[in-house]
């Protein structure tokens, strides 16, 4: 089922602080759920991936194929939210900071 | 990294954090706080904890703070001191407010005097003074120090000193002998509420979080054997022969590139000198290019 094009979508992904060998500096949390974006934005793409309009006209262009070289639009993020991330700095002193983009909440063309 | 098409499950790892150290019970609350409303940016994007190291300055017992670590783009919106006010003997000490009764304890103002601490002299430079009105012997104390903070980073000064003038009270620390240090869990902290502004700058999470790349060449060994242990392990029993080497010099090399370009710049400028220059390109000789266009 992988072998065949699945449209633009969230797909889901949790990050484990220890696959990514930052473990032993960040206290909390262990892991969060980032998700990831995956899929085709072929022509004519559908309105559940969200297609902006230069994606529309860019696959317009390309199913018509007189621009040579054209890709099809990408899938990409396009809201995200933030995560809080507690850990140590470089002299063992404890920092939270909340860091922007950390998870996809939609993905779009 | 647990990839997968399946809807994120409700399994998350909650932290009840319930540390007797002030400092990681502060953090571990404002963290469960700043978790629930991460658009909030009341307080900023950034809180930072110093513990404070106790020292001498002008002949009087002080706690140092080393605020080095608070970088320019990081605008100080709050500063608060938490420290902890003479120890009733009689009672075990317990991280709780206590309560207030009239035969308890009476309320004694306390002045706080700050110093830049890093020039070397043996007189700090003043960076301001605060008056906690309201003090409890006891108990868990909070002054607002943004003002001293500001100042230090304002003149560059990584060191902030504060003395605690109670008179002929003292701050738990300051009663001991010289030799004699308070518990980690009894020394003040100061807290700083800060507005990150090159969070929202490409790779600010790897600029503070990334600290030397997955798989350092020659430190951390145990850590990067401990962080490929479970493809290890896994590659075991799927019989697959492990690429644990080429994985290793592939991801190094993508941080390295990403992060310390100028570091493996230069050492690769110097495997190359030793090694013999090679081309960029891999070439071929004429027979096998030819087999290969026939296939």
């Amino acid at each position: 089922q992988w072998s065949e094009p699945r449209v633009c979508s969230r797909r889901y992904l949790r990050v484990d602080f220890a696959d990514i060998g930052w473990s032993e500096w960040v206290l909390a949390p262990k892991s969060f759920d980032a998700y990831y974006c995956a899929g085709t934005c072929g022509f004519p793409i559908p309105k559940v991936a969200r297609p902006s309009n230069h994606a529309t006209i860019q696959s317009i262009v390309r199913a018509v194929g007189i621009v040579p070289g054209i890709p099809e639009p990408c899938c990409v993020p396009d809201k995200t939210s933030p995560l809080s991330v507690l850990f140590l700095d470089p002299d063992r002193n404890m920092v939270l900071k909340v860091y922007p983009g950390m998870a996809v909440e939609t993905c779009a063309c | 990294l647990h990839g997968g098409d399946a809807p994120p499950d409700a399994e998350r790892r909650v932290f009840t954090h319930e540390s007797p150290d002030p400092v990681h019970a502060s953090m571990f609350r404002l963290y469960e706080r700043y978790s629930k409303e991460p658009q909030s940016r009341r307080s900023g994007n950034t809180v930072r904890s110093f513990r404070a190291v106790p020292g001498v300055l002008n002949g009087k017992d002080v706690f140092q703070f080393n605020l080095s670590t608070v970088p320019n783009s990081e605008v100080i919106l709050l500063a608060s001191l938490h420290f902890l006010h003479q120890r009733p003997r009689q009672r075990p000490w317990r991280f709780r407010r206590p309560r207030h009764s009239p035969g308890g304890p009476h309320p004694v103002p306390v002045r706080l005097l700050f110093y830049g601490s890093s020039q070397g002299s043996a007189f700090g430079k003043p960076l301001g003074n605060a008056t906690v009105a309201s003090f409890t012997k006891g108990s868990w104390q909070t002054a607002d120090v943004t003002a001293a903070a500001r100042h230090a980073q304002d003149i560059k000064e990584p060191l902030m000193a504060v003395e605690v003038d109670v008179g002929s009270m003292a701050v738990q620390g300051q009663q001991r002998s010289a030799q004699e240090r308070p518990p980690l869990t009894e020394l003040p902290y100061i807290l700083v509420y800060a507005d990150d502004t090159a969070i929202d700058e490409p790779n600010s999470v790897a600029t503070t979080l990334q600290r030397y790349g997955p798989s350092p060449a020659g430190e951390g060994m145990a850590n990067s054997a401990s962080r490929i242990r479970r493809e290890l392990h896994l590659q075991a029993h799927a019989n697959h022969i492990p690429e644990v080497h080429f994985s290793n010099l592939k991801s190094q090399e993508l941080w390295q590139n990403t992060y310390f370009p100028d570091k493996t710049k230069t050492g690769r400028k110097q495997l190359s000198g030793e090694g013999g220059a090679k081309p960029q390109v891999l070439s071929f000789d004429e027979r096998t290019m030819k087999k290969a266009r026939r296939r």
